[in-house]
């Protein structure tokens, strides 16, 4: 169980590290509160988005925790990816240059995994494979309809 | 095991049967405000059995019930890449409602559902599905829950 | 007191039926639990955006739930205009044509009130009278640049 | 009564004096993400004394000051339209922290600040100030304390 654990966390802190800085230009890592035996500690980041000095988690930035936050579940998905990945409107605290990076990352990833995304952001629209449109019917119903673009 | 089809009858504001296909790689789901994208994945957590009524908007469970229909029984299901079907329904009676879950076509229980859904890497706290405003919640959370992620996935 | 109240209530009420349908296409007004004496109950929205049936406020869109408190705070401005409003990013949930409506709705309120709003949102910029650029020095400090607009 | 200058001096990401003109009708502040535009939001309800340190993204009062300068002091002073003007400043020591307030030039108590304000329609919990992430606060508060808003603008 500690092998099987050390072994996730390993590789999952090293995707860490680089997702993060490629994502905020800054450094992060993943962090133990007991390295020796995980399980009596939790685990925290410690981040500094564009090497600014970070006191506490909460006084990050909207959008800065927000790129912590995707930069743990990318690295996650690159050590053990799981079948699908939903997300709904995570963009939403992003400024438009974070918007693309954040697409493009998603784009990449989709190629091992599938990922259906929600978003109201043209970058992250403009990045899909496919868009699945959705409408309210005059009777109030959903209507989904589907517009394939070339699935190159 | 990515999904390759959702079929959704009278759930949400999914009144009338819908049949959405899905695609390996990149979709994105967009519209307008209240058109019901965000009820498309309250599918997927309600079809797994992954979240409690609570967390999919609604009181109780016969709240999923399409509101301007009088039918009774509300279903989702999905169908995998590699075959596996997961169906859920729900009926409404006079006085209580029925839940149904059906695996591959065989009725189960929800604790025998999700050993299956781990098996395929697919856990109740998963971070492969993200909700609506729930982007800043890893971080919100407590170290130990954080860490707990890890020892679901090792 | 009782005099008092009612009496804004009744207007911010009024203010709000007209708001919200403008807003939403839909109808909507404030519910008081006890209008013979509302101190002792509490204050409800009843809504139907897009004339849709709701069961409850809790089964509202992200969006939906953004435009009636948008609704709620406006019915308020008009009634008793607070001196300045400090809006954090308050359109991250709407659709593009939903922040457009609610940059010209601020736009016409901005005559009786001071608006100071962060957003990054393109029709929301765009509505502005002038906007404050924010940016990072290398000593990882913040800037403010000053970009006035014509102030017609 | 609106608002015409903010000057800030060490407070949280402002580590450089900064002066920051304000015209009535509707101005916008944009720029990247973590660059300092909440924080400017922070300033007033810091000055204006309408918010605790949690509410303000930090644990101690002493963590507004600049990270990254040695300086002990951080002030942050708002100049109105009709001439009036609030300053709030802490000052670190070895092993305290002294808060300060003045209303325009002489020492006052929070109370009295907020008495000051509530006279000009500025209210702690007034809707007029929505921080980020906040804007659906109002929908998920309770019935009674949304009736509350009307009472105290009342
Ligand atoms: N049981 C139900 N019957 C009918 N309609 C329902 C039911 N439950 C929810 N709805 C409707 O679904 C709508 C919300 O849909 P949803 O949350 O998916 O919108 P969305 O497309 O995600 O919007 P946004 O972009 O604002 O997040 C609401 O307007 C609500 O009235
Ligand atoms: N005491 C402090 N000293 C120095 N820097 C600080 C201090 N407190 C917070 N910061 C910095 O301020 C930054 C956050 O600023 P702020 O929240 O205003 O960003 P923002 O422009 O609103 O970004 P977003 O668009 O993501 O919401 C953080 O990166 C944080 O490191
Ligand atoms: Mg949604
Ligand atoms: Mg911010």
């Amino acid at each position: 169980k500690f092998e099987a654990f050390n072994e996730a966390f390993q590789e999952i802190d090293k995707n860490f590290r680089e997702i993060f800085s490629r994502l905020t230009m800054g450094t992060g890592e993943l962090k133990l509160e007991n390295p020796e035996d995980p399980f009596t500690g939790g685990l925290s980041f410690a981040v500094q988005p564009r090497d600014k000095k970070v006191h506490h988690l909460t006084a990050l930035s909207g959008g800065e925790k927000s790129l912590t936050t995707l930069a743990f579940i990318f690295s996650i998905q690159k050590a053990i990816p799981a079948p699908f990945y939903a997300f709904d409107e995570v963009d939403m605290n992003l400024d438009g240059s974070n918007v693309v990076r954040i697409a493009e990352m998603i784009r990449e990833l989709s190629h091992t995994s599938q990922f259906i995304n929600i978003s109201l952001r043209k970058p992250m629209i403009d990045a899909a494979d496919r868009i699945l449109g959705v409408t309210i019917r005059p009777d109030k119903t959903t209507l989904v309809t589907g517009v394939s673009m070339d699935d190159s | 095991m990515h999904i390759t089809q959702l079929e959704i009858d009278n759930f949400k504001s999914f009144g009338r049967k819908t049949k959405i296909p899905f695609l390996p790689g990149f979709t994105i789901i967009s519209g307008p405000n209240g058109s019901g994208k965000s009820n498309i994945i309250d599918c997927i957590l309600f079809a797994l059995a992954l979240s409690s009524s609570r967390h999919l908007r609604a009181e109780r469970l016969t709240d999923l019930l399409n509101l301007n229909s009088d039918r009774n029984i509300a279903e989702v299901e999905i169908t995998f890449s590699d075959g596996t079907i997961i169906k859920r329904r729900i009926k409404r009676t006079e006085n209580t409602y029925y839940n149904y879950l059906y695996l591959n076509g065989r009725s189960c229980r929800q604790g025998e559902l999700l050993d299956f859904l781990a098996g395929h890497g697919i856990v109740p706290h998963g971070y492969n599905v993200v909700m609506q405003g729930d982007i800043n919640r890893i971080i919100e959370m407590s170290d130990t829950e954080r860490r707990k992620i890890i020892d679901e996935i090792a």
